[in-house]
């Protein structure tokens, strides 16, 4: 038994435990903060068999890595200017993830 | 030294945490969510000595297992009929238990 | 790669991370409850190199142990006293830190 201890952005959380889901396993979402720019973040726990761990390591990776995107910002960057929204390309979630080794695993 | 990652009912945790205490045992509660049904849940940390993880093991099992309860639904399920609360037999707890090896304890 | 889990008072657990963080080593909060006094306290993980540990177990050791400091108190303690506010020696602080061995460190 592993337990997988994960901090990825809020945005990617939803989608990557609704995917381990989906895959029959198990986890569990903990509100937390960055220490560095002090935002909102989402650390999860995983406790899987050793077998699955490459598994949900490849989901972790489909779904949270750091990535670039084009948005579209929502309201203009100085109010009074003439609005007109063009994609902008910004950088995007990134997941760290410590795999632990479990002595016991007991479910009552 | 061990510590203890359980994940138990919000309703179980109180109780636990109290009787783990009562016995001079420390714990830590952190609020979290369930992956798969979303619901609010409690993520306790506990760090004891190895000969006395048996003991709090036994607290949790006794606290926070899996049950069958009879509980009367309090208020009518489809309102506007004649409401005679009757009890009803539910499934309610269960815990889930990581036990992992601690490199170095220390208390400043 | 160790994983650090340390228990820190609140007002302790900002100038902590900040240290952490000025340093280049990198941290997460979770918001935590003290099973005893039922109080908030702070739950950080601090992911670092075998060779780091130290580093880091000093900053805790500095910004975060127990110790006694003079706090004046900020309202009187029975209303309708005539209040002169003097300094009372108080016991404040405390760390709780576990050192855990990471099998595996991903970064996506
Ligand atoms: N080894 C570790 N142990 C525990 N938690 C860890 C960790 N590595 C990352 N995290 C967590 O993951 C979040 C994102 O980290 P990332 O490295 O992608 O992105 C980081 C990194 O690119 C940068 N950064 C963080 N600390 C830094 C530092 N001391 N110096 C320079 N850049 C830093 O700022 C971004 C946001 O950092 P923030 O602290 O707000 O939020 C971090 C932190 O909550
Ligand atoms: N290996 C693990 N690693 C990390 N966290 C774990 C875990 N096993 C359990 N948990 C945590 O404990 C809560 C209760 O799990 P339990 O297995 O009793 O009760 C579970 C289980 O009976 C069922 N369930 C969960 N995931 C499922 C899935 N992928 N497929 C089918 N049933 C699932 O739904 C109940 C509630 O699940 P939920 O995720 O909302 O809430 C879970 C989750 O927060
Ligand atoms: N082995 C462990 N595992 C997990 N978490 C741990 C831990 N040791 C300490 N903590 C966490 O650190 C907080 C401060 O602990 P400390 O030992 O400095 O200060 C403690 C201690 O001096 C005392 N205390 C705690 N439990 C006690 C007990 N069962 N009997 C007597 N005194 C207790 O009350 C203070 C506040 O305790 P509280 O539980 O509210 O808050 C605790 C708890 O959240």
């Amino acid at each position: 038994m592993k337990l997988i201890i994960a901090i990825l952005q809020d945005k990617d959380a939803g989608p990557a435990v609704a995917e381990i889901s989906r895959r029959g396993f198990r986890a569990t979402k903990l509100a937390s903060t960055g220490g560095f720019l002090r935002e909102g973040n989402t650390t999860i726990l995983v406790g899987i068999e050793e077998s699955e761990v490459e598994h949900v390591l490849q989901v972790l990776r489909r779904t949270s890595s750091t990535r670039r995107e084009m948005l579209t910002p929502q309201t203009p960057a100085h109010s009074g200017e003439p609005y007109l929204p063009f994609p902008v390309e910004v950088t995007v979630g990134g997941a760290t993830i410590f795999v632990l080794d479990v002595d016991q695993y007991e479910k009552y």
